[in-house]
C-alpha cells in the first residue's frame, strides 16, 4: 500500500 | 490600527467554512498589501494557503504588519453570525490582543460585533517553490467534489492520471474498483463548465482522499478548480475567491512503498 508522505519532505521550513 | 471592510461578507464565511476541517488554529498575517494565512494541518500533510488581497476590500488599512493569531473553530463560530448579505469589518489595535468583528445588515438598520481573544501560534512556515507544473487541470469545483465523494468509497487513495487523452480519477478497495475519466470539453457555452488540461508531461500521482474530501469545502468559495501536479510534488487544488484572492490547498502525494 502506498505511503503517505510528509509536506516537509518537499518544502523547506522558512 | 488593523482595519478591514469587505461589502460581499459572505465570502469571508466561505474561506472560514473551507478552512475550519481542516485548521484548528492559524496566523492571519495583514500588511498593507492584504491578509495572508499560510498554515499545515496537524499531521504536515497537507497545507492551506489563503491570500485576500487589499483592493479586494472596499476599505483597507494596516498601519503596522499585524500577525493575529485565531482559533478558527471560534472565528468559524462568530462569522456564522454574521447573515449572508452582511457587511463584514475587522478591527484589531497594534499590538492588540483581540481582535472585532463587526456585521451591518445592507440597510444598515442592525450592526453586531463581536470581540474574540488573539492565541501568540508560532506555527513554522514552508516555502513554496514558484513550480512549472507539468499538468494544470481546470475543472467545475462540484463536479471534483463529487468525483472525489464517489471514489473515496473505494478506497482511502485517489489516483490522478492526466494523459493527452484528459485526466481519470481512480480508486480501489474491498468492494472494487472506480474510475471516471474526464476529457477535456471542446467547446462549452458557460467557461465554468469546461474541463481544460494544459499538460507538458503525462503525470500519475496517488492522494489521500480524507484531504482531497477536505479540500473540496471550498467548493462554496468557486465555481471552479485547478488542480496542478508534477512527479513527485505536492498536488495544489486552488479555489478563487471572487477576484480579490485564493484558497490553496497542497498535498503531499503517497509514494508505493
Amino acid at each position: 500500500t502506498p505511503i503517505q508522505n510528509d509536506l516537509k519532505e518537499f518544502y523547506a521550513i522558512m | 490600527m488593523f482595519e478591514a471592510r469587505l461589502v460581499q461578507g459572505n465570502l469571508l464565511k466561505k474561506v472560514l467554512e473551507s478552512l475550519k476541517d481542516l485548521l484548528t488554529e492559524a496566523s492571519w498575517d495583514c500588511a498593507d498589501t492584504g491578509i495572508q494565512l499560510q498554515a499545515m494541518d496537524n499531521s504536515h500533510v497537507s497545507l492551506v494557503s489563503v491570500q485576500l488581497r487589499a483592493d479586494g476590500f472596499d476599505k483597507f488599512r494596516c498601519d503596522r504588519q499585524l500577525s493575529m493569531g485565531m482559533n478558527l473553530t471560534s472565528m468559524s463560530k462568530i462569522l456564522r453570525c454574521a447573515a449572508n448579505d452582511d457587511i463584514i469589518t475587522i478591527k484589531a489595535q497594534d499590538q492588540a490582543d483581540n481582535v472585532t468583528f463587526v456585521f451591518e445588515s445592507p440597510n444598515q438598520e442592525k450592526v453586531a460585533d463581536y470581540e474574540m481573544k488573539l492565541m501568540n501560534l508560532d506555527q513554522e512556515h514552508l516555502g513554496i517553490p514558484e513550480t512549472d507544473y507539468a499538468a494544470v487541470i481546470k475543472l467545475p469545483a462540484a463536479e471534483f467534489q463529487r468525483i472525489i465523494k464517489d471514489l473515496s468509497q473505494f478506497g482511502e487513495s485517489v489516483v490522478i492520471s492526466c494523459t493527452k487523452e484528459g485526466v481519470k480519477f481512480s480508486a480501489a478497495g474491498d468492494i472494487g474498483v472506480g474510475n471516471i475519466k474526464l476529457a477535456q470539453t471542446a467547446s462549452v457555452d458557460k467557461e465554468e463548465e469546461a474541463v481544460t488540461i494544459e499538460m507538458q508531461e503525462p503525470v500519475t500521482l496517488t492522494f489521500a482522499c480524507r484531504y482531497l474530501n477536505m479540500f473540496t469545502k471550498a467548493t462554496c468559495l468557486a465555481p471552479q478548480v485547478t488542480l496542478s501536479m508534477s512527479p513527485e510534488v505536492p498536488l495544489v487544488v486552488e479555489y478563487k475567491i471572487g477576484d480579490m484572492g485564493h484558497v490553496r490547498y497542497y498535498l503531499a502525494p503517497k509514494i508505493e512503498d
